[in-house]
């Protein structure tokens, strides 16, 4: 396991026509590529080492997935374990040599849901509507990216507070609500002019 | 009932119910208030002409007058409320749709953009910006990083090695800006920090502008021999480059900013890493 794809795609990367974006478009094709390249790269790095790091109890060695389509709200393990009655188990790790206390979102598909950490407490969550826009934009971005739509509809944003060592991780647990313990729903309004 | 407020904690924005604008800034912690605007507008490229052969285009900004982008049909916000967090979601035009956040426990707001495919049907080539205005006084004064690095002063239409005459009143005091820009006017800054390199500047006292998409349609000639008109394909239909990104807003009582934009510039940076995997039912790991 390397991480030298990404190394040198991230070396090309640094010349003044990819940090402007000044290049042909054929070059930021190119760079695209190599970032990707470079990304799948390390994401089997890093799926092996929270693997490792995680496995404290001599289990079978979990096998980690990412959502690199996070930002177009696309993230299969989140959106189908769910669904399919199994909980997700949400790891996050912290490059940064401070404890930091972030809101981090996943998309879901189920509107009850209960967030633990470590310990089984529960957790704050909160659910966000999936607006008609990012809807839009996702389906727009999957048939350009996989070639066809998702196979899973979104419904909302699941939102919680998360409490990460320094270059340290955390892990939650993210389950199908049980009697009295779910997720707020936000509350949404549109205003239209004075109304 | 003339507005509407979001944010949890310390920190809330008003917006305005009529116009559906964000209109105000305040921070109950440390007392900071401040009438704040963010707007859309767009400077068109310049085409080059017989007497003025240099058109904007990648390497070059040469900007054919600025427009501001009028919200398309009534004025609408949605907003979503909750103990986390509250979000704002806005569509000023088909192209252009805005998310702004304020969670419960941070004291900066977050504004996620995504901007595409920029029309280019009426032949004209557009450099989006946002613009954040204040009514601070700030003397025509502003910071922005220097790679990464110091903040660094920048006066506007000056240099302080030598004589400048300005030709280009907007590109002539535009910067780049990899981690933020500030503000100040002796007792307040203004900060918005980026998650990417663009370009930025302060064309007016108490006004941060941030320069988040491009489209063109001429070759300046410099060089790179392409128009800048990127893009994205699928089964032959191109359309432009849809972008989304995010950047964040924070009012400091003077002197205090600098410890945000230099931990949270860091963060922005190196942001949390997720993996996900499975369990079957109560199997902890």
């Amino acid at each position: 396991l390397k991480t030298e794809k990404l190394a040198n795609a991230l070396a090309i990367a640094q010349h003044h026509d990819a940090v402007t974006g000044t290049e042909r478009q054929h070059v930021a094709a190119d760079y695209t590529m190599r970032l990707h390249m470079g990304y799948v790269e390390a994401e089997k790095v890093i799926s092996s080492s929270l693997s490792s790091m995680t496995n404290t109890h001599g289990k079978t060695e979990t096998s980690y997935e990412q959502c690199p389509l996070l930002n177009i709200s696309y993230c299969p393990p989140s959106e189908t374990l769910l669904s399919n009655g199994k909980s997700l188990v949400v790891v996050v790790y912290n490059p940064l040599g401070w404890n930091r206390e972030e809101v981090i979102q996943i998309p879901v598909s189920i509107d009850e849901v209960i967030v633990q950490d470590f310990k089984g407490r529960e957790v704050e969550s909160q659910l966000l509507p999936v607006t008609k826009s990012s809807l839009s934009i996702r389906n727009d971005h999957l048939k350009a990216y996989l070639g066809k739509p998702s196979d899973t509809v979104i419904k909302y944003w699941l939102a919680f507070q998360v409490s990460v060592p320094p270059l340290g991780f955390s892990t939650y647990v993210v389950s199908g609500a049980r009697a009295g313990a779910r997720s707020v729903m936000s509350s949404a309004f549109t205003v239209q002019g004075e109304v | 009932n003339s507005t509407v407020e979001i944010g949890e904690g310390n920190l809330k924005l008003l917006y305005s119910v009529d116009g559906g604008k964000l209109s105000q800034y305040i921070n109950r912690r440390n007392s900071v208030s401040a009438v704040v605007e963010q707007s859309y507008s767009y400077y068109t490229g310049f085409s080059g002409t017989d007497e003025d052969p240099q058109a904007s285009g990648a390497y070059v900004f040469r900007s054919n007058g600025s427009f501001s982008i009028k919200s398309e049909g009534k004025d609408s916000l949605t907003v979503m409320k909750g103990p986390l967090l509250d979000e704002v979601h806005q569509h000023p035009t088909s192209w252009i749709h805005q998310i702004t956040r304020v969670y419960k426990g941070k004291e900066h707001a977050e504004i996620e953009f995504t901007i595409g495919p920029i029309p280019i049907d009426d032949g004209a080539g557009k450099e989006i910006v946002t613009q954040i205005k204040t009514t601070m006084n700030t003397n025509g004064t502003f910071y922005t990083d220097s790679n990464g690095r110091d903040f660094i002063k920048r006066i506007r239409d000056h240099r302080a090695d030598w004589d400048l005459e300005v030709s280009q009143a907007i590109a002539g005091n535009y910067y780049p800006i990899n981690v933020g820009v500030y503000v100040e006017d002796g007792k307040k800054e203004l900060s918005v920090l980026v998650d990417r390199a663009i370009g930025g500047s302060s064309i007016m006292d108490g006004q941060i502008e941030l320069m988040l998409h491009r489209r063109l349609l001429h070759d300046d000639s410099r060089g790179v021999g392409e128009v800048l008109n990127e893009t994205v394909c699928a089964f032959d239909d191109c359309k432009g480059l849809v972008i989304k990104g995010k950047y964040f807003i924070r009012i400091d009582p003077i002197g205090e900013g600098a410890k945000w934009r230099r931990s949270v510039g860091q963060e922005i940076y190196s942001p949390l890493i997720l993996a996900f995997a499975e369990q079957d039912g109560d199997d902890w790991m």
